[in-house]
């Protein structure tokens, strides 16, 4: 409830056309990779912190915020098939009603898949919430 | 393994409305 941290290197975003979807998270940390990649530029280190509110994102090296993205606004979260140490998820922009993937590189395939699980822990939280709220 | 771990989340564009 209080919320996980993790400690992940931020790799990148890309625009998709849909909020879920096992082949377009793919297609997207694949594009998000490639690029990452190509540009050669040293990952940014971020701590990550899940809470059923949401996901909390810092800069690891300023602890400077860099965003703070509400459990409404994410649609999904995904460890990557072909990219084992990926963890992404997409999230609809504060500012318009674009979809955005966002990835992140783990140290290993394990802790992509705990992030994933943790995210996936906290849409059942907020769910539960939801419908007590209601 | 080709298992993807993928979740949607059930609260996704739900209003916070009280």
């Amino acid at each position: 409830l209080e919320g996980m941290t993790f400690q992940l290197k931020y790799l990148g975003v890309t625009m998709v056309e849909q909020p879920k979807g096992e082949e377009l998270s793919a297609a997207a940390v694949k594009r998000i990779v490639a690029t990452a990649k190509a540009s050669g530029k040293k990952l940014q280190k971020v701590s990550l912190t899940v809470s059923p509110r949401g996901i909390i994102l810092y800069d690891s090296a300023s602890n400077q915020l860099i965003e703070n993205i509400s459990i409404y606004r994410i649609s999904y979260c995904t460890a990557d098939k072909m990219h084992d140490k990926v963890f992404a998820y997409i999230v609809q922009s504060q500012h318009n009603e674009t979809l955005e993937c966002h990835a992140f590189l783990c140290s290993k395939r394990k802790m992509a898949q705990a992030v994933t699980l943790t995210v996936a822990q906290a849409f059942k939280v907020a769910f539960e919430f939801w419908q007590a709220a209601k | 393994n080709t298992n993807t771990i993928h979740f949607d989340n059930p609260v996704y564009q739900k209003t916070t409305e009280d």
